[in-house]
């Protein structure tokens, strides 16, 4: 197992029996190939990485994320979004491209577009763990080791799990979980896309490391 | 922002800068 570094680890996620298998440059790129290649428009995969907090308890956390958007940009487009709320959202990434690029880098034109509802839902991710007992669609797929498939906005809004909830606010209408070694894929998208072993066979041959 | 753990820093630049990408092709 890695060792602890307060320094570079999230508040409670202190070990992860899988970091030294997982670089996050192939990583980047197995996620990118999963959606670049596939038929179906997915605006975003994620793979959330199974780790242990200080009780031991398992816990999926962020492992990393390709965000691809939407081929009609209207429909990621500010459904929830009030001037205000947008105003916050560019502040927000204004600074973290400062953390980013350092402050002293000159300002960024693309820093200053709106930030959709779906840019917005993928970067508050970054920021999220579950318990894998906690319900959420996430947990369950890792949990029972079977992928977890909603697709339909009432299905969305009604699976009892608030990260699903919050995607339907923020315009998703599919969201698909698929259990690999070490983690869990998560994939979302704007449209109504039905339940396709091909994809769960892609995931299995791209994220099985072991 | 000063703790953000190194995957998560990853991740953030290659998303802001497919962003910069998008907003000049667009």
């Amino acid at each position: 197992a890695s060792t602890a570094d307060p320094t570079k680890t999230h508040h409670h996620m202190i070990s992860s029996t899988s970091s030294q298998l997982f670089n996050q440059e192939t990583l980047q790129q197995r996620l990118q190939q999963l959606i670049e290649g596939a038929r179906e428009s997915w605006t975003y995969a994620i793979f959330w990485q199974s780790s242990y907090d200080y009780s031991g308890a398992s816990l999926l956390g962020w492992g990393d994320g390709y965000y691809k958007g939407d081929a009609d940009k209207a429909k990621s487009k500010l459904k929830t979004a009030s001037a205000a709320e947008q105003e916050h959202r560019k502040k927000v990434l204004r600074e973290l491209n400062s953390l980013i690029s350092g402050s002293a880098s000159a300002p960024d034109d693309a820093v200053d577009e709106e930030v959709t509802d779906t840019e917005w839902f993928f970067l508050v991710s970054m920021t999220q763990s579950f318990f894998v007992n906690s319900g959420g669609l996430p947990g369950q797929a890792f949990f029972s080791n079977s992928p977890v498939w909603v697709c339909g906005p009432e299905r969305l809004a009604n699976s009892g799990c608030e990260r699903a909830r919050q995607g339907h606010v923020f315009g998703l209408q599919t969201m698909v979980c698929i259990p690999s070694a070490n983690g869990v894929v998560e994939l979302g998208s704007t449209e109504v896309i039905a339940q396709s072993s091909d994809l769960m066979n892609k995931v299995r041959f791209l994220f099985n490391f072991n | 922002y000063v703790a953000f753990p190194q995957a998560r820093k990853a991740s953030l630049a290659s998303f802001l800068e497919k962003r910069k990408q998008r907003a000049m092709n667009a």
